[in-house]
């Protein structure tokens, strides 16, 4: 499935 | 962490510092739309569910802690300690035409169809229109305090150096977050009549004052 950005931005 | 990234969270943190500073100084909130900053309460509370879950870095989770912590603060000024210098009649918005549509858009388009991953996508489209119930008022009003420019100029500067962010990670990380990206764009479209204001104006000692 398609790739899911870790959210490490505030 | 790039410098774009660096530079935007400085202007964010300086727009929350600028404008805790005017409230406190003037002991007013007047020209302060409330529900912006209920807006931006809700952008944050819904964006840093994971504060306790998912550690990144010190910085991260301290620039959360701070994000929350003053927002919150801020809602307390404007509607308990200085409520008698809040505005209420000119901060008229609608905020339900804006968290209906973005609440509804967050399940429809999002990376991954679950909790947490859509609370964070409809922090990511409520923070891009979160910014109109302050326009709006400003437009109502006909003027803005010179100190209120200053904080709409480093609010508005923090998602535009966002966008330099994203363009600088997609090269050198190849990382890419389409839906952020849109709403930083959208976001910082919203700011340009006010950017242009404000330079064309505020830069050369002027006031801002609408044609009301």
């Amino acid at each position: 499935d398609e790739f899911v950005p870790r959210h490490d931005e505030l | 962490m790039n410098i774009f990234r660096l530079c935007g969270d400085m202007s964010h943190l300086a727009a929350i510092i600028i404008l805790l500073l005017k409230m406190w100084k003037t002991r007013s909130v007047a020209g302060i739309s409330g529900k912006s900053q209920i807006l931006f309460a809700t952008v944050f509370t819904a964006r840093y569910l994971d504060l306790f879950t998912s550690f990144i870095s010190i910085y991260n989770t301290c620039m959360k802690v701070f994000f929350i912590g003053t927002v919150y603060f801020t809602i307390y000024l404007i509607y308990m300690k200085f409520k008698a210098t809040y505005d209420s009649n000119h901060d008229s918005f609608r905020v339900e035409f804006l968290i209906v549509p973005v609440g509804g858009l967050a399940f429809l388009v999002n990376h991954e169809f679950a909790p947490l991953e859509i609370i964070w996508t409809f922090s990511i489209y409520l923070e891009s229109v979160a910014i109109l119930p302050q326009l709006f008022m400003i437009s109502k009003t006909g003027e803005a305090e010179t100190i209120t420019s200053h904080y709409l100029f480093a609010l508005g500067s923090y998602r535009a150096l966002y966008l330099c962010n994203w363009i600088y990670r997609y090269y050198a990380e190849g990382f890419f977050d389409l839906i952020a990206v849109v709403a930083g764009v959208v976001q910082t479209i919203l700011y340009c009549d006010f950017f242009y204001l404000y330079i064309t104006k505020v830069m050369k000692g002027k006031k801002i004052s609408l044609p009301a």
